[in-house]
């Protein structure tokens, strides 16, 4: 049996939000510690890891690890006749055939009730091994999808380029190229949130799709920051925290230099 | 340009 309650439903349509464009369908891990999910998108470029705690839920219940494989073009679909402010619950059997989410109004006057099939989806067996980043930069999230949106209006592929003295942004194409460069500034008087911040082992440089970083960028709603975590000839990693609750992390293969 | 990697190669569990 796996109940979960989340007070804060507005949350899940955001993290579904942050992901339908990458994956249409999932298996979502359900064990006693949390929620997870791993996917890759169908070109295997870009991989999503979320993790929901337990500990982030008013109520949790996870007799023993369930996969529940979800279509997440459907479940967004019924999540968003919830309300932003609607408490959500999970629910299904230890071999779900259906799952059941119910969405209870703030001042409890309404009260709604939808069952999902679940779907068999064969996993490809992937392991994410827990890496340390020689250069790990967190900026304020809205900044870095405007610096994604920009560059992309421009060219299809960033360099991206951490040093201490900051980290630079490049693209070229047809019309030009354009180079960002953002520079971390601890003195300032900005608030936690609305700084950037460095720490650099070795500097590192790697070229990324702005495609993907884009459709990462869906999960900025999630964090009032996000944290790049790079390290040479390595995935890049582009993490969301979510606030008491755990991470939208996405993952994406570099492009090498023919 | 350069070319596409894939995450295969990285994090697929064979």
């Amino acid at each position: 049996m796996f109940e979960a309650r989340l007070l804060q439903g507005g949350l899940l349509k955001k993290v579904l939000d942050s992901i339908k464009d990458i994956i249409t369908e999932g298996n979502f891990d359900c064990s006693p510690n949390g929620l997870s999910l791993q996917a890759m998108d169908s070109s295997h470029v870009s991989l999503i890891d979320i993790l929901l705690e337990s500990e982030g839920f008013e109520h949790y219940r996870c007799d023993r690890n369930i996969p529940m494989g979800l279509n997440i073009t459907n479940l967004v679909k019924m999540i968003k006749c919830a309300g932003s402010e609607d408490i959500v619950t999970i629910k299904c059997e230890d071999k779900p055939d259906n799952v059941t989410f119910l969405f209870e109004s703030k001042d409890n006057d309404k009260i709604s009730d939808f069952e999902m099939k679940t779907m068999t989806i064969d996993d490809e067996h992937l392991l994410v091994p827990d890496q340390t980043y020689t250069a790990v930069v967190k900026m304020p999230s809205a900044e870095f999808q405007r610096l994604c949106r920009d560059m992309a209006a421009i060219g299809d592929t960033v360099n991206i380029s951490v040093t201490k003295e900051g980290v630079r942004f490049s693209t070229t194409g047809d019309m030009g190229t354009a180079n960002i460069t953002v520079r971390p500034n601890p003195s300032g008087d900005q608030k936690e949130e609305e700084r950037t911040e460095v720490q650099i082992t070795e500097p590192v440089s790697a070229g990324f799709a702005l495609r993907y970083l884009n459709s990462f960028t869906k999960a900025t709603p999630l964090s009032p920051t996000v944290t790049l975590g790079m390290v040479p000839n390595l995935p890049i990693v582009v993490e969301y925290k979510i606030a008491d609750m755990g991470h939208v992390r996405y993952y994406l293969a570099p492009k090498i230099e023919d | 340009e350069g070319s596409q990697e894939t995450l295969d190669f990285y994090f697929l569990d064979v």
